[in-house]
């Protein structure tokens, strides 16, 4: 493991516990999209099944355990939890998330490294997780005042996709066995680049200490 | 599971 990847997991890890606290602390999930966590929560039980039958790594199965419980946390809290389920933008939070899901799962279906179902269902989670972030950006969008921790939640994940990719060049290289993933690379380039927009205007609001605002 | 390093990132 090289640190661009470590580096990666750790502010995927951020994000997910910056979340977490807001929801917890604040007993407040305004400006997030339950859309775009129903489909992380998906994301991640799709491409975590072999978490009981293929051991990488302590560290491996550690993380996945905290990715999958974290984001169901984050759902049962959004939608069962009698404080925090009233603050959730209902009204503005209208992606239609549902029609993400099925082109990814005939995508995965049809571009695949090997058709078994673990390697469909990964590669779906793949596809899918490119794309889940659209209904949190459109929320953002929508509310154009966003708040400290949603800002930095947001920009934490795109951290996380720049830091993977530079983590895939660095293999590339570094690593001789190392074969190229076409379809993972795609994927994490696009999902990064549809941060590209945020990110320009996080960092502007950074530098000039103001809230961030995002243009209608 | 011949190649057990493919999936081997998060």
């Amino acid at each position: 493991m090289n640190i661009f990847r470590l580096a990666g997991d750790m502010t995927h890890l951020m994000s997910v516990l910056v979340l977490l606290l807001k929801i917890h602390t604040i007993k407040s999930c305004a400006g997030i999209s339950l859309k775009t966590q129903e489909l992380y929560a998906l994301v991640f039980a799709a491409r975590y099944l072999d978490i009981f039958t293929h051991y990488y790594s302590l560290y491996n199965t550690v993380m996945k355990l905290i990715f999958l419980g974290s984001s169901f946390s984050i759902l049962w809290y959004m939608k069962r939890h009698k404080v925090v389920r009233r603050s959730y933008d209902k009204d503005q939070d209208t992606f239609r998330h549902h029609f993400l899901v099925l082109p990814c799962l005939v995508l995965a279906l049809l571009i695949n490294e090997k058709f078994t179902f673990k390697e469909v269902m990964w590669t779906f989670s793949i596809y899918l997780e490119a794309v889940a972030i659209l209904p949190q950006l459109v929320l953002l969008q929508r509310t154009r005042n966003v708040d400290n921790l949603t800002g930095q939640y947001v920009f934490l994940l795109g951290a996380y996709r720049g830091l993977y990719i530079i983590n895939w060049i660095y293999r590339y290289f570094a690593e001789p066995t190392y074969s190229t993933h076409w379809i993972t690379w795609i994927s994490g380039l696009l999902q990064t680049l549809l941060y590209a927009d945020f990110f320009y205007y996080y960092i502007n609001s950074v530098k000039n200490n103001v809230r961030l605002q995002l243009p209608a | 599971d011949s190649q057990p390093e493919l999936h081997d990132e998060l």
